[in-house]
């Protein structure tokens, strides 16, 4: 069970945020 | 007949072939080797709101898995990209350009599927290659069905061609094989020679 | 000839083997089994900027594999820790005081290269028993050339000896297999006898 208040609301919380992952600059070293 | 020297050949050749990805090929979508996902061009993740993460006993967030582990080589139940339906698309960059010649879908075997059934696995898809990643419409490099009775990697060639090389895939799901609220990508790679 | 019930026997202990981390010997240098790099002894990491990790469309870091993937399993493509040029140097944390009796180079499998080459393996090695983290030359324990041409997993025994035990290793590497920019490192064992 969760205790009450404004820090545990389930209203603010939201989905994992991704953390994206791009190339920029080329492959990697492999 | 066949001596013993011969099985300890043909057990370390099948032993390295599964070392090797066990598909002995290499995979152009994988992220560790380059490969990424086009977050702005893929369908919209669906969420369950199942999987909270705490710390201290503190509710953080939910967490779902983001359409990179469909490019990531770990396919034990649950690591997979769902989106919601029957129908959606991702698009990949490739590590390099290449000229693609064959694609792999993998799903989490049968047998470890909690609830019995693979339900969730895509049935139809199409691959198209695209010129850039603002191209709404590539060029149809195959379409196939994977099959739920089938093994769980399953390989399918490119038709003939193309002449052309491309760095970006798209994989399209035209159907699922049943499920009614989300399919499930465990794995696509994407198998070609390097320009 | 051989019988169905010999082969059996003959597969099973292949995939036992190769359960036990391919080698079936404790990896002492592994770091979830206690293991750990000496991060103010290894060369630089190689920068290449080119992994970059965003939140919300907000750029945050660029991401580079770390000399810890060097004491992890994953040995898929990319999953490697890269210095600059062709020589450079590692300094490991054994789990505990050993005799090293042998070391185990590993590199990505050349067929799911996706370059085609691995000329970033290391090629000519040397490893060095250290009495502290601090001791500038240790006891050399073996000088060592990774085949390219071999197979992905290598074995390399040490000299005979020697009678001291040592909890810190320093893996020098001395030449790669051509790649100009850096050299790759998938994954390094220590293997021995605990004092």
């Amino acid at each position: 069970s969760m205790s009450s208040g404004p820090c545990c609301s389930h209203a603010r919380l939201s989905r994992t945020p991704y953390l994206v992952l791009s190339y920029v600059n080329g492959p990697p070293p492999v | 007949g066949i001596t013993e020297a011969q099985v300890h050949v043909i057990v370390n050749n099948a032993l390295k072939l599964y070392s090797q990805d066990k598909t002995g090929m290499v995979d152009f979508a994988l992220e560790s080797g380059g490969g990424s996902i086009l977050s702005t061009r893929c369908s919209e993740t669906y969420e369950t709101k199942t999987a909270l993460l705490s710390l201290f006993g503190i509710p953080l967030w939910y967490f779902s898995q983001s359409p990179r582990v469909v490019i990531q080589p770990d396919i034990y139940p649950g690591n997979c990209w769902a989106f919601k339906g029957s129908q959606g698309y991702l698009v990949v960059r490739l590590s390099m350009m290449i000229h693609p010649t064959a694609v792999t879908m993998e799903h989490v075997p049968k047998a470890l599927s909690p609830t019995g059934s693979i339900s969730s696995a895509p049935r139809d898809f199409a691959v198209y290659g695209l010129e850039n990643e603002y191209q709404e419409e590539g060029q149809l490099l195959g379409q196939f069905t994977y099959n739920q009775e089938g093994e769980s990697l399953q390989v399918f060639h490119l038709m003939e061609g193309p002449d052309r090389a491309f760095q970006i895939v798209e994989l399209r799901i035209l159907s699922n094989w049943g499920h009614l609220e989300y399919t499930c990508l465990y794995r696509f790679r994407v198998h070609g020679e390097p320009v």
